[in-house]
């Protein structure tokens, strides 16, 4: 699992380099992921296992590098035109179940639950922009098809583990935003399967 | 059901 969300971030980063444009990618979607790694890592100095440590520096810097090349070295190939999905709303609807249904009254707990309701919408104005335009380039589409999965192969890995470990492993608000996450991209993932994977370009019916 | 600082997910 972690190795596609890694990749998602090469994928992403090579785009925009090497095209030196980020045409096509939603600023908007790219700052609330930034919030999400924020509001989701605030255990960062206490965090025990260096492995998790690692993944989530290795999270929040390289979005913040992503945020840095949209907002000031490729910021001419940004179109904020075609980005206008009211973020509002996703941030509200976040913040509302993470106050009624977190683990635990802490602000750390409130904060996860949070980062964990705002991710499984996150995707929302790219997918949007996405719709907007109609098309995106190959590249765009593999980098979303990675985000994609990240979350989506924590299903069966959830399922092993309730089995191996025992239903008190299992995270019920991690759970549930998973498979909504896993929803809201399986329009996606349907259009990848037949177009991308199959070498057509990824174009909207 | 795990803490945050207890949790192995990302």
């Amino acid at each position: 699992n972690i190795f596609r969300v890694l990749a998602s971030i090469f994928i992403l980063l090579h785009k925009i380099v090497q095209l030196k444009s980020c045409s096509g990618i939603s600023f908007k979607s790219q700052m609330l992921y930034l919030l999400v790694y924020i509001t989701r890592y605030l255990d960062l100095p206490w965090t025990r296992s260096s492995y998790n440590f690692i993944f989530k520096v290795l999270f929040i810097s390289s979005q913040c590098y992503i945020i840095y090349l949209m907002a000031r070295a490729y910021k001419p190939t940004n179109d904020p035109n075609l980005d206008t999905f009211r973020v509002e709303f996703l941030l509200g609807f976040a913040f509302i179940l993470a106050i009624l249904f977190p683990v635990q009254y802490t602000f750390l707990e409130i904060a996860w639950a949070f980062s964990i309701w705002l991710e499984s919408v996150a995707i929302l104005p790219q997918l949007f922009m996405l719709q907007r335009t109609g098309e995106a380039e190959a590249i765009t589409a593999h980098y979303l098809f990675a985000l994609g999965t990240y979350r989506a192969l924590y299903i069966p890995n959830w399922i092993y583990r309730y089995y191996t470990e025992g239903p008190r492993k299992v995270d019920t608000i991690a759970v549930v935003a998973g498979v909504l996450q896993t929803l809201l991209y399986s329009d996606f993932f349907w259009i990848y399967y037949t177009k991308v994977v199959r070498g057509e370009k990824f174009k909207l019916p | 059901e795990a803490k945050v600082d207890e949790k192995d997910e990302l």
